[in-house]
């Protein structure tokens, strides 16, 4: 079952960016198959992936608008079992053109994770041919038991009737009967955990990317003014949970820029594990050049300098969530 | 003639806050009169400046909707000559609600330097009484020359039409014809310099204040991905003076955080001196753990502690600003 996880924190320069790329290597490394979606219009994850500006023609954008499928938008990057969805300047203009556009906070969920799977049966919108079987088989999965059957029955209805209509694109390709874009595939499966790096604020982006996951990891730079705002974003992730994502919860929190000679650093630390209590990562990132050094040659720090402090906090972080998932 | 400066940089964690809160207090400590406008949902400036949270029920927000005046609005700090507009978590919702309003770019430019400053005649917004005459002062200053004659005529007949319809509030203040809302002060020849504060993107916040300002003084910490977005930052400089703010220009890039022992600084450092030449700023700022230590107390670093490098650097820089500004 693919995990689908949110890197956020309104706050800027905290190290969002940085997790994301070094957690999805590491992950990578020991087998895991990773996506990183790149929803920050400035593209640093996509860059300190090494992926060129030409090879980011079919990105996040286009598969939020339909003109994609999450095959197209997939990009490898240098590292083996990991793949990039990247981002372009066009991100910019999204939060304003999703502006009208029906169910716009489902955007993402619906385009990584199957129609069917958003938002139950959305009409005019057809699941993937083959996607209905999966519908049944998660029908008990989200919770919601009973009521799902009457989902499914008129799912089923839309799907099949729509399967009639479908129109075929000129590569024969099966398109979406409602926009008439590009059928998009899913990630599901496919992909054993799929990150999503955030803008630093809560727009319609960060929204998309809440909504679409099961957990958000918030890294903290261990400074006051991004203390001050975690309380916010811990309020966002409730009121999410509580009107769009039933299943999103607060995965952990990362200490990230830790300087244990600062005494403002240690303060912070002690004041966020006195309020997260287990929620915050026994691992802790150092502040360590080599990490800032990494993005200028488009390569995750892991790569550029395996044996560096940061890089082996962030293979202790990757081993740490992965027993921390087992156990759950 | 009050000068208006926005701090901005969509990369987050560059140092805008830290920026905008000591060069407005070495500003202020000098004898300016100066005024910080916080446009960070965050609310970051407002915290550093030392405003309770309880001193923010009328803020930007309320600024932006016309439900306060400036006066209302702008809440002193514990810096003589320093005023502060805070901002507050309403601040996060402005982008989406102000989407329907006319002239949505304007309402900051409008609320701070008056109505017929910001885009001239609006039809139904009717100028403060006695703000006419300034008008016609300005009338050359736009340089569009003879085109506002034709301006000038429609104004005074929107205002002097409006100014009998004008309505007055229970308080006996003249309220806006076309929202009903207060009618906004004016920030003009009030204060020497206006520093707005900007959020780590480039939306409708950054939009607005960058349409009321004069200049945009960005700070660059030195690092790679900060690097990166410079290029897209500079373009969107450059549209908005090109399709709403004539005078806008770049006024200086800050260096901040700046590392000497570390080689990516140094690169990072003469690659912009390389490309933006003397609108580098000589000073830089050097990273010093007493910035970071001061907003925990609610007070600048200037104040918190004055002799440190940062602080230091601080007051050189504001030198180096009032320096240019004279030969200007
Ligand atoms: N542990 C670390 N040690 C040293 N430098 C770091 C570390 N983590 C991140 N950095 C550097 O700090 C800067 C900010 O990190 P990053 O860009 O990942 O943060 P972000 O939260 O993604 O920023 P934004 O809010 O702009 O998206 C980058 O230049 C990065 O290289
Ligand atoms: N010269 C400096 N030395 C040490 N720390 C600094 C320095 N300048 C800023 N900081 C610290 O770095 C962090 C980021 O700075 P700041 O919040 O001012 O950046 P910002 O660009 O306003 O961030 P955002 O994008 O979230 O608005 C803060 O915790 C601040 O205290
Ligand atoms: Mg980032
Ligand atoms: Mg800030």
């Amino acid at each position: 079952q693919t995990k689908y996880v949110s890197i956020s924190n309104q706050k800027g320069g905290v190290g969002k960016t940085t997790t994301t790329i070094n957690l999805a290597t590491a992950l990578a490394a020991v087998g895991k198959r990773v996506l990183v979606v790149d929803l920050d219009p400035q593209g640093n994850a996509s860059t300190g992936l090494g992926i060129d500006r030409a090879d980011r023609t079919h990105g996040t954008y286009e598969l939020l608008f339909g003109e994609c499928t999450v095959e197209e938008a997939a990009v490898p990057s240098r590292v083996p079992n990991l793949s990039v969805i990247p981002a372009s300047i066009h991100l910019s203009g999204a939060e304003i053109e999703l502006i009208d556009v029906k169910q716009r906070e489902f955007r993402l969920k619906e385009a990584l994770r199957g129609a069917e799977n958003a938002f139950g049966a959305v009409p005019g919108m057809s699941a993937p041919l083959g996607a209905q079987d999966a519908t049944e088989a998660n029908a008990g999965q989200n919770g919601t038991g009973g009521q799902n059957q009457n989902f499914d029955d008129a799912e089923n209805g839309v799907s099949s009737a729509a399967a009639d209509l479908n129109p075929t694109a000129a590569d024969g390709k099966p398109v979406d009967a409602a926009t008439g874009g590009k059928l998009v595939g899913v990630a599901d499966n496919k992909y054993d955990y799929v990150l999503f790096d955030c803008p630093p604020s809560l727009n319609l982006l960060t929204l998309n990317a809440l909504i679409a996951s099961d957990g958000v990891l918030v890294p903290l730079q261990c400074e006051f003014f991004a203390l001050e705002g975690l309380s916010h974003l811990v309020n966002t992730i409730e009121r999410v949970r509580g009107s769009f994502n039933p299943d999103l919860e607060l995965m952990g929190v990362v200490l990230t820029m830790f300087d244990r000679r600062n005494n403002l650093c240690t303060q912070v630390a002690e004041n966020v594990r006195a309020h997260f209590g287990d929620k915050v990562y026994e691992t802790v990132i150092p502040r360590n050049v080599r990490i800032s050094e990494a993005p200028s040659f488009g390569l995750p720090a892991i790569v550029y300098d395996m044996k560096c402090s940061g890089s082996q906090a962030y293979i202790l972080l990757a081993r740490e969530i992965l027993k921390r998932a087992r156990v759950a």
